[in-house]
């Protein structure tokens, strides 16, 4: 099992479409 | 590579390294009206920054390990060696999920509200925090501990109600009436008490009514100093099924970039996300049906795709986590990239292993580094440039380590 973990995550705006069944990922989410 | 694509960074070793004052970023958590604002736990922006215990990085690190090995355990077949408890279902927790390398939000709960710092965790069903009285054990927590005799919108959950069943391995049972929970995490670890519900303030204009939680009473572990913990994962007892009705199961959020910034933990699409995201499908993992599974297809260093067969990833699978700090890798990718970040990097002085990281540099001499670029894949044709942040585990600017680490087998 990988675990692509929190380091990696940084600065992205990390979306958890959970009902949708996908996840998201877009760049600069903290600015 | 790909014609015109970026394959490198050039930054300032500063920007690397954490700045010892707080600098937050207040348009995210400003605007929307569901928002958190997101500190690492033992950064310049946290409350928690006073906590007598000084940020360990090897510490971080082999926490970080204990955590993971707890996760890979839950499989049936894993030699990881900790057996998952008789309560399977548990989150994915050693003491360091709630450990250092963590970020925290804080929350209001009761009527009137008593704010509350809580770790939080998509590896997580249950969302806990310590109460008064505390019949046996409670550790040290940075505000005043949440007591519910003095707040009039608590109410305990009945033994018989379907929301204690849905505690299932976690439940303990009944204190007279009351339903009890108990979570033991994977390095002995734990929280038990009543499960109870009382009124949960995201921010001041959004408010779950009768929010379901752990209210701790024998807490003892490796907690630091937050109140306790906010369990995002997939799972019915966890705030994001809680909210389902309001907020459509869907939250975001920003992890900064250094402990001396801000991010934000939003709750539903208001105020809308960051223009462009590309979405990648979730999976379910078996017997880790909390976490969520993504699907990683390759990786790209400085724009060239390193040479992975697709069953290396696919073997094993992979799950995305909030608690884990560094990305375990099947050890043939992790190899690989190993192998073209040294030859990236061959230019800089390379610095003593640290603890899991066996790559590491010494960037003491150095104002600006130039680093390539690493890129994952992602099933859905998603493509993630990592933020050079996200590359490295930063000790100190003599000791700055890619933030990878492989597991035991291609398998595991």
């Amino acid at each position: 099992l990988g675990i692509y973990g929190n380091t990696q995550q940084k600065t992205f705006e990390v979306v958890y479409d959970v009902a949708g069944r996908k996840l998201g990922f877009g760049s600069n989410g903290c600015s | 590579g790909v014609e015109g694509k970026i394959t490198s960074h050039t930054t300032s070793v500063s920007s690397l390294l954490p700045s010892p004052s707080c600098s937050p970023s207040t348009s995210k958590a400003s605007i929307r009206k569901s928002t958190l604002e997101v500190i690492h736990k033992h950064g310049p922006c946290s409350t928690l920054f006073q906590d007598p215990n000084p940020l360990n990085h090897t510490k971080v690190l082999l926490r970080d390990e204990s955590r993971v090995k707890w996760i890979q355990s839950q499989s049936s077949n894993s030699s990881d060696g900790l057996k998952a408890s008789a309560a399977v279902s548990l989150p994915a927790k050693s003491g360091m999920t709630i450990g250092i390398g963590n970020y925290v939000v804080t929350i209001g709960l009761g009527t009137p509200k008593k704010d509350l710092t809580l770790e939080f965790d998509t590896g997580s069903p249950l969302t806990w925090t310590q109460c008064e009285p505390c019949n046996r054990s409670c550790y040290t927590q940075s505000e005043p501990m949440f007591n519910p005799s003095q707040s009039s919108s608590y109410s305990n959950i009945s033994c018989t109600s379907t929301s204690c069943s849905q505690l299932g391995g976690r439940g303990s049972g009944c204190s007279g009436s009351t339903c009890q929970y108990s979570i033991r995490y994977g390095d002995q670890s734990s929280s038990m008490g009543l499960f109870v519900t009382d009124k949960l303030m995201i921010t001041p204009t959004e408010v779950i009514d009768k929010f379901e939680f752990g209210c701790g009473k024998n807490n003892q572990g490796l907690f630091g100093r937050t109140a306790g913990l906010i369990g995002l994962s997939n799972d019915k007892i966890s705030i994001v099924e809680q909210t389902a009705a309001k907020y459509g199961k869907y939250f975001s959020y920003c992890l900064p970039s250094s402990p001396s910034y801000t991010g934000h933990l939003t709750f539903g699409k208001d105020g809308g996300a960051v223009s462009s995201v590309s979405f990648t499908p979730l999976s379910t993992v078996p017997r880790r049906s909390q976490f969520y599974g993504i699907s990683i297809l390759g990786i790209a260093v400085g724009g060239n795709r390193l040479s992975i067969p697709s069953t290396v990833f696919s073997s094993g699978g992979a799950i995305i986590d909030s608690g884990t700090v560094i990305t375990r890798l099947p050890p043939t990718a992790y190899s690989a990239l190993r192998t073209a970040f040294r030859n990236a990097m061959a230019s800089y002085t390379m610095a003593p292993a640290l603890n899991i990281l066996d790559t590491c540099y010494d960037f003491s001499k150095e104002s600006t580094i130039t680093v390539p670029v690493i890129t994952f894949s992602f099933a859905g044709r998603v493509d993630v440039d990592l933020d050079p942040n996200g590359i490295f585990f930063v000790a100190k600017a003599s000791q700055v380590c890619l933030a990878f680490a492989p597991n035991r087998a291609d398998s595991n």
